[in-house]
């Protein structure tokens, strides 16, 4: 494990827990993309089927495994209990969420099954996770310019979220020239959603760092 | 042969 690697996965951990933090300490999920965490919960599921193969790594690596599971599970639980608790944010966050993900769905399910590295169940889906990963923010990035601002914990959460895959791309540099190893798809995808990520980015550091609303273009 | 990246990251 190299920094940029741990330094990443803390980044990932706290996105989750400022996310989980923002619903319940403000008790509001206005703001916040239904369809993306819901994404989410896909991914992860489809990404670590592997621990029901019991192809066991470490125990940091089962323990996160878990974590991002049920995290995500619980984020997409306490948003669809305000449905009873608070039906008009509910129906403003829904209403809200415009993104047509079946594109999203689709693309990642056309890319998983013309790259990935064998041509078994586990192994697509594995690919469809990291292509759906690699975009499942947007319908959260197409929510925030369109309402034109956010409450500060969602910009947080997205730019944890960001940090992460960034981080994640000098440690495949790192794996690549002190382990000799590399993932060309987990780069590809990567970097595709760094790229995503960019623009935010951009704005974030214009408006955040030096003063100001946020305001996506 | 397994891919070690895919395998250990998350």
């Amino acid at each position: 494990m190299n920094l940029f690697r741990i330094f990443g996965d803390l980044s990932h951990l706290a996105s989750i827990l400022i996310l989980i933090r923002t619903i319940q300490t403000t008790d509001t999920i206005d703001g916040i993309s239904f369809k993306t965490q819901g994404l989410y919960v896909l991914i992860f599921l489809t990404r670590y089927l592997d621990l029901l193969t019991f192809s066991y790594v470490s125990f940091y690596n089962t323990i996160m495994k878990l974590f991002f599971i049920g995290s995500s599970l619980y984020i997409v639980i306490l948003l669809q209990r305000s449905r009873k608790t608070k039906p008009i944010a509910y129906k403003e966050m829904i209403m809200a969420d415009t993104f047509k993900v079946q594109y999203l769905l689709g693309g990642s399910l056309v890319m998983a099954l013309l790259f990935n590295y064998k041509f078994s169940l586990l192994e697509i889906l594995w690919s469809f996770s990291v292509w759906l990963e690699s975009v499942a923010i947007l319908p959260q990035l197409f929510m925030l310019s369109k309402s034109g601002k956010a409450k500060s914990l969602t910009i947080h959460y997205i730019f944890a979220l960001g940090l992460y895959r960034t981080l994640y791309i000098p440690n495949w540099f790192w794996r690549y020239w002190v382990e000799g190893k590399f993932d060309k798809l987990a780069v590809v995808t990567g970097i595709v959603q760094t790229l995503v990520y960019s623009d935010f980015f951009y704005v974030y550091y214009k408006k955040v760092l030096t003063g100001g609303g946020l305001g996506l273009p | 042969e397994t891919n070690i990246i895919k395998h250990d990251e998350l």
